[in-house]
């Protein structure tokens, strides 16, 4: 554990706890995409199997059963408690074009052809493009919440972090992952536009607009 | 199931 992975990790939390509050406090789940959301929750259920098969440490096993669990509330809270303020209509991604893909590829590309090593590569590199339903609506809209943007913010840096801490353990610890760094790295840089429209609009206490 | 490699991270 180096202190990118540490702030990743949190920054991850942050951003789910922000989501959360968001649809608590406004009893509404305006501008998320519920694609998005399913996707997560599909990347949690696929990448924390080993729950049952390996003891890492109290820390990481509470935090895989912290994602897995909000992961399946935010579902739940936006397909059945606040489905009125689902805005659907806008969140017309199609995830078979994005599981389709991904799952083919896990099959093709991963460090070992078993069902839980396929699983977790899966989980990987869906998680690299599960926000892509989320831009796509924003894009739709033309604009996001403040707290949305705060949240996107958030779990965009956690994957960003996470590069920080691969370089610091290839140097430190020789551990390399290439899966991981690659899908870190794309998942990182599809949120490299909104994190300059973050810092030039959000930042400045203007609401996120996207240009026409 | 063996053949899986332990991650340590999230």
């Amino acid at each position: 554990m180096n202190i990118f992975r540490l702030i990743g990790d949190m920054s991850h939390l942050l951003a789910i706890v922000l989501l959360l509050l968001k649809m608590w406090k406004t009893r509404s789940c305006a501008g998320i995409s519920g694609k998005s959301q399913i996707l997560f929750a599909l990347v949690f259920a696929t990448r924390y199997l080993d729950l049952f098969t390996a003891f890492i440490s109290a820390y990481n096993s509470t935090m895989k059963l912290f994602f897995i669990s909000t992961s399946l509330v935010t579902v739940y809270l936006m397909y059945f408690k606040f489905r009125a303020t689902y805005d659907a209509n806008h969140d017309t991604f199609r995830l078979e074009f994005l599981v389709v893909p991904v799952g083919g590829l896990a099959f093709l590309v991963n460090h070992n052809f078993s069902p839980l090593e396929i699983l977790w590569t899966f989980s990987i590199y869906l998680e690299s493009v599960a926000i892509l339903p989320q831009l796509f609506m924003m894009s739709k809209t033309g604009e996001a919440e403040t707290i949305t943007s705060h949240y996107l913010f958030a779990l965009g840096s956690y994957r960003a972090l996470y590069i920080l801490n691969w370089v610091f353990r290839y140097y430190f610890e020789g551990f390399f992952d290439l899966i991981a760094v690659v899908a870190g790295c794309v998942q990182t840089i599809l949120y490299c536009d909104f994190f300059y429209l973050y810092i030039t609009k959000v930042l400045k206490g203007k609401k996120l607009s996207l240009p026409a | 199931l063996s053949n899986f490699v332990v991650k340590d991270e999230l």
